[in-house]
C-alpha cells in the first residue's frame, strides 16, 4: 500500500458516499445516470468475486464490501425508491455499445484465459468507460448540480491517483499491470474536459454548465 | 511482467 493508492481509495469511497447522500438527502436522483451506476455495480461484482476465495487484508475486504453494498444501494435508490425522480429521458446512452467492445477486448487481451481472470479483465475495461453515460447525461442536460460535480471530481480523481500509485509501484516494487494501467489512463482521460470545467467553474462557485 | 499473485488492488 502507498499514499497514492490510499488517497485514491479514499477519493473513491468519498465519491460513492457523496452520491448516496445526495440521493438520500434530496430524495431525488435527478441528473444521475442510472446506467452508469448499473455499470459500476457490474464492475464491482465481477471484480470482487475473489472476496470470499482469497483474503488479502482486512482493509481490502472491508472496502470491497463497502463498494459492493453502496453501489447496489444506489441502484435500489434510483430504480426503486426514488424511481419517480429518475430522469429516463436524459439517461439514453446505449450501454450495449460499451458492453460489446469491453467483452471482446477482455476475451482477446487478458493475462490468462481463465474465468476469474477474464471477469477481472472485463471489470477493468468496463470501469474505464462506465462513466460515459453519466458524462453524456450531463452534456445532454447541459449542466450538473454542484454536488454531482463534486461526486464526479472525486470519482475521476480516484483512478488518476491510481496512476500515480502504478508509477510508484513500478519504481519501488517493479510491479506493473499493463491492462490496469491502460484502462486507468483511458478512464482518467475521459474526465479531462470535466476536470477543466470543474476547476475553472465549480471551484469559483459557478454552476457546472456544459456548452450544450 | 511479474504479476502480483492475486489482486491486491481494489
Amino acid at each position: 500500500m502507498n499514499i497514492f493508492r490510499l488517497l485514491g481509495d479514499v477519493s473513491h469511497l468519498l465519491a460513492i458516499i457523496i452520491l448516496l447522500l445526495k440521493i438520500w438527502k434530496t430524495r431525488s436522483c435527478a441528473g444521475i445516470s442510472g446506467k452508469s451506476q448499473l455499470l459500476f455495480a457490474l464492475t464491482y461484482t465481477t471484480r470482487y468475486l475473489d472476496l470470499v476465495t482469497n483474503f488479502v487484508s482486512v482493509y481490502n475486504t472491508f472496502m470491497k464490501v463497502v463498494f459492493l453494498a453502496a453501489s447496489y444501494a444506489t441502484i435500489w435508490l434510483i430504480y426503486m425508491k426514488f424511481r419517480a425522480t429518475y430522469d429516463q429521458n436524459h439517461d439514453t446512452f446505449r450501454i450495449e455499445f460499451l458492453l460489446l467492445p469491453v467483452t471482446i477486448l477482455s476475451l482477446v487481451a487478458n493475462h490468462e484465459f481463465t474465468l476469474i481472470e477474464i471477469l477481472w479483465t472485463w471489470s477493468i475495461y468496463l470501469e474505464a468507460v462506465a462513466i460515459l453515460p453519466q458524462l453524456f447525461m450531463v452534456s445532454k442536460t447541459g449542466e450538473a448540480e454542484s454536488i454531482t460535480s463534486h461526486y464526479l471530481f472525486a470519482l475521476g480523481s480516484y483512478r488518476g491517483l491510481y496512476i500515480l500509485n502504478w508509477i510508484y509501484r513500478y519504481y519501488m516494487e517493479s510491479y506493473y499491470d499493463l491492462i490496469a494501467i491502460f484502462a486507468g489512463i483511458l478512464q482518467t482521460v475521459l474526465y479531462c474536459d470535466f476536470f477543466y470545467l470543474y476547476i475553472t467553474k465549480v471551484l469559483r462557485g459557478q454552476r457546472l454548465q456544459l456548452p450544450a | 511482467t511479474n504479476r502480483a499473485t492475486g489482486k491486491d488492488e481494489l
